[in-house]
């Protein structure tokens, strides 16, 4: 049974995206069986690995979900595309109907058929998320060194618990990633502190400093591990996967 | 009638609540009165400038508007705070329900008693943010200078486009403002040449430039014209309240 992590953060444009990508790339390169699932009408995760969106995404669609999944450029990763319809499946789902429960069910599924599953969520606490929590067995939350990342966390966290709390769930904090990291900045070292002041250990040892060769790689459809091997942002994501992987 | 303005992107964290909140303060500054609504459940509008959520939103608990609007530092700059209770309304109010007619009606009014009237929306496509285009005359789109930022613009454009087809709906496109801009990155010179070739004329000329005064600024509780007031994001905000306010 693989280990099923979510990669979730309501507050938008804190790098959840960039860690579920590159993370799921780097894990895959140390020999693991990966599936990238991407979860986010947007389809980042799928842009950014040069895939297109799908009409339908095949976790509603009734196909199987092996006819819908694309390989990645790294042998072992796969990649569950994302689908633009995933909006009227936020629309439609609320939390008890059968479109929720069967989305968990799909994804449970997933987990059993390889080492590690990493669902890619959109910025909200709506059921897509609660769904996706459901799944998974951690939540990595990122969060950038700024005022606003810290505020957003406390609604973020009683979701958390709401969903362990459900009966049968088996969630449990993956840790807090701190994300574009800037040392220069006093803002960056100060919410740094306070994170770690009061979240204490489920807070990665590993930063991920900011460093223009995230973007970049994301318009070459490729993982910063493969666009700018030597690049900081590599290095840390493969310290990072280092940490999740010992982490068990 | 003042002007109803929705700053709108469903793509998180390219700068929304910064452009809300700073050019509601600028043109407040210029003599007008102005309203900012903070439509978002996660309250960032409310926050940076110093103030706390409501337990419910004025919009929707059925007491009158008058009665929840807060004063800022700035005279003539009032504040609809947001309440993390929007999740509920989120989850309730599908389109064409009460709920989302009277967030309407309640938003039309508001321009009524002032000049102009700014709503700050989640990073989302969903009912809330329609809402908010459905009340508004014109949407300005604040986009990063990166990759993914294009690749959601289309979706967004599509709902804009819907919203201006209803009947009775009097949306324009406001303009485009470009965030965090970095003149020392080659992507975003690329894309900055990319959007303004593709969109033309609806682009904004002012760009605000990536400045660490921002973040502080939100820490500060304060509008980053009163927190840094020599800084080139405030320059920035000022020229692009010129434009907005030039663009009649
Ligand atoms: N370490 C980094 N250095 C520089 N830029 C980064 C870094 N991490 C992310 N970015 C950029 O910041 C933007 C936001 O990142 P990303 O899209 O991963 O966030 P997200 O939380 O997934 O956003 P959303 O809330 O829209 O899903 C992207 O354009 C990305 O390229
Ligand atoms: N010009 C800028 N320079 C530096 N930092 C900035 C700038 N504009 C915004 N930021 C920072 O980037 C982060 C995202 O900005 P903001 O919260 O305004 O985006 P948003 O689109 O409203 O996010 P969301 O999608 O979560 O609503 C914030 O922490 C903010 O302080
Ligand atoms: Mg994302
Ligand atoms: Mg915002």
């Amino acid at each position: 049974m693989g280990r099923v992590f979510c990669i979730a953060n309501q507050k938008g444009g804190v790098g959840k995206t960039t860690v579920a990508l590159n993370l799921a790339d780097a894990i895959a390169k140390a020999g693991q069986e990966v599936l990238l699932v991407d979860l986010d009408p947007q389809c980042n995760a799928t842009g950014g690995l040069g895939h297109r969106p799908l009409p339908r995404h095949p976790l509603v669609s009734d196909q199987p979900l092996a006819d819908g999944l694309l390989e990645c450029a790294t042998p072992g990763l796969r990649l569950l595309p994302g689908s633009r319809s995933f909006f009227d499946i936020d629309q439609l789902a609320t939390a008890g109907t059968t479109a929720s429960q069967q989305l968990v069910s799909h994804l449970t599924n997933c987990g059993n058929a390889n080492d590690y599953v990493i669902l890619d969520c959109p910025p909200s606490l709506g059921h897509l998320t609660r769904a996706a929590l459901a799944a998974s067995h951690e939540v990595i939350m990122p969060i950038q060194c700024e005022y606003f990342a810290m505020e957003g966390l406390t609604q973020m966290i009683e979701v958390i618990r709401d969903v362990m709390r459900q009966p049968g769930r088996n969630l449990q904090f993956g840790g807090i990633v701190l994300t574009m990291y800037d040392p220069t900045l006093e803002l960056t070292r100060e919410v740094d502190e306070d994170v770690r002041e009061f979240f204490g250990d489920i807070v990665f040892e590993t930063v991920i400093p900011r460093d223009v060769s995230v973007p970049e790689a994301v318009s070459h459809g490729q993982s910063v591990l493969d666009y700018a091997p030597r690049s900081r942002a590599t290095r840390a994501m493969i310290e990072l996967c280092l940490e999740v992987m010992n982490h068990e």
